[in-house]
């Protein structure tokens, strides 16, 4: 079962300043780190079950934690998945979705099984592909967007050539500013 | 070496082709445009000095000049174009990067700034930000919100309810942004809103500034008792957003608010293998 409290409480301990400020010696910000990540775990289950009962279909619903990183293992291995979109706000909503995946072209259908717009890119210094959609979400609800790999390598995976490549020594000579 | 621009049906956003820096933003809708250059600078955090021992630490902002320094007067750009998306990928240095984003239909700019870790082997403490800078004319003023709600007036070298003689010309300066700060000529404003609670001023007229990292070597002396010198791999590197919006200053306000809600309410994402079963209640 999911629960909600331990996050509430890490909430409530981190309205201190030390949480949020760099103000707190670094074994108090271990641990207020320890609080939410705590926390969290049962929200997820939480929130599996909510989406569970008003989807109507059990899913092992994964989290992930990562995205600002562009990591998440399950769109990055699967061939096919599904995005579940929730709006808290309560209008709707258009979102660009992102998702790193591997170096393959999807196919991404709305919740009424259209097909909609999506593009796999390459993000520049580094081997990260990801999966971008605009997904609309109504308010105060959620969306479920399907995602298939299909045959055939991402077109966009050469990587773009820097355009400004100066060298050390051209910093230190001169003080105007103009590319090598 | 021709100029870079993205651009979507309501903003545009321009780059020197020779330093890589945004320069340019047009609000194509409403038919604005401001030069604006913006570019990441540090500030040497002081150990003391002659006026006072008090040290810049976890509590205190206390830079040793007034004037920061680049931490690049160029950055090193890739463009990434497609249908539904355009980035600049702004390479500063090892320890700081950003990726400037246009979505279609968005009417604001997206900054995601990457930061960390700071180098201190100069044993140089360093107070890391991002400035904005402008030909606005801003009388010494610019506005801040306070926890997401009121927005306040703020006046370089000034205070509402004393005689303020100022000391410290950069950290008296500086006050807490927890969604957004503006600055507007009474036409047009600049609004920049960030993803935390930062720090943040306009220490000239038409600059708008924001503190997103510290690294510092020496404790402030007022209770923490250990300088603000994260060691481990968490809270090294920082990743952040800042979404800047031009607008006619009496109308902005509908753009800025109904983009912090929906920051502050952002979609959530939950993915699953789509091999579920179905479900019911009982």
């Amino acid at each position: 079962s999911g629960d909600s409290a331990p996050l509430n409480e890490a909430m409530a301990v981190l309205q201190h300043h030390d949480a949020v400020s760099g103000t707190s010696k670094q074994h108090v910000a271990n641990d207020y780190a320890r609080q939410l990540a705590a926390g969290w775990e049962p929200c997820e289950v939480l929130l599996s079950n909510a989406l569970a009962r008003l989807s109507g279909s059990k899913e092992e619903f994964t989290f992930c934690r990562n995205l600002n990183t562009s990591q998440c293992p399950l769109s990055q291995t699967s061939k096919s998945f599904q995005v579940t979109v929730y709006n808290p706000l309560g209008r709707k909503v258009n979102w660009m979705v992102r998702l790193p995946v591997s170096k393959h072209m999807f196919l991404v259908k709305d919740p009424s099984g259209a097909v909609v717009p999506s593009d796999v890119v390459t993000m520049p210094s580094s081997d990260i592909q990801e999966l971008l959609f605009s997904a609309s979400v109504p308010a105060l609800g959620f969306s479920i967007y399907s995602v298939t790999q299909v045959p055939g390598r991402s077109p966009r995976a050469d990587r773009p050539e820097p355009r400004f490549q100066k060298s050390l020594s051209w910093i230190k000579s001169s003080s105007r500013v103009r590319p090598s | 070496s021709r100029v870079l621009t993205i651009q979507n049906e309501y903003i545009s956003a321009s780059f020197d082709p020779d330093t890589g820096l945004l320069v340019e933003m047009k609000n194509l809708e409403q038919d604005l445009l401001l030069p604006v250059r913006q570019a990441f600078y540090w500030y040497n955090a002081s150990t003391g000095n002659t006026l006072s021992s008090q040290a810049s630490g976890a509590y205190i902002f206390r830079p040793s000049r007034q004037t920061p320094l680049f931490i690049s007067r160029w950055a090193q750009t890739r463009l990434v174009k497609t249908a539904l998306v355009q980035e600049v990928h702004q390479n500063f240095s090892a320890w700081c990067s950003q990726v400037v984003r246009l979505y279609p239909g968005q009417r604001h700019l997206e900054l995601e700034w990457t930061v960390g870790p700071i180098p201190v082997g100069d044993d140089w403490g360093k107070e890391v930000i991002s400035r904005f800078d402008t030909a606005l004319e801003t009388k010494g003023l610019f506005y801040t919100d306070s926890n997401g709600r009121e927005i306040l007036e703020r006046r370089r070298d000034y205070r509402p309810t004393w005689k303020l003689n100022q000391t410290e010309p950069v950290a008296g300066n500086y006050y807490p942004v927890n969604t957004r700060i503006y600055i507007t000529d009474g036409n047009m404003q600049l609004t920049v809103l960030t993803d935390r609670s930062q720090g943040g001023s306009s220490l000239s007229d038409g600059s708008i500034e924001l503190m997103v990292h510290r690294r510092l070597l020496r404790d402030d002396d007022r209770g923490v008792g250990e300088p603000l010198l994260e060691t481990s791999e968490s809270g090294l590197w920082v990743r952040g957003r800042h979404l800047v919006l031009l607008d006619k200053a009496r109308t902005a306000a509908v753009g800025h608010r109904l983009q912090a809600e929906k920051e502050l309410l952002a979609p959530q994402l939950v993915l699953a293998r789509g091999s579920g079963t179905p479900y019911h209640l009982e």
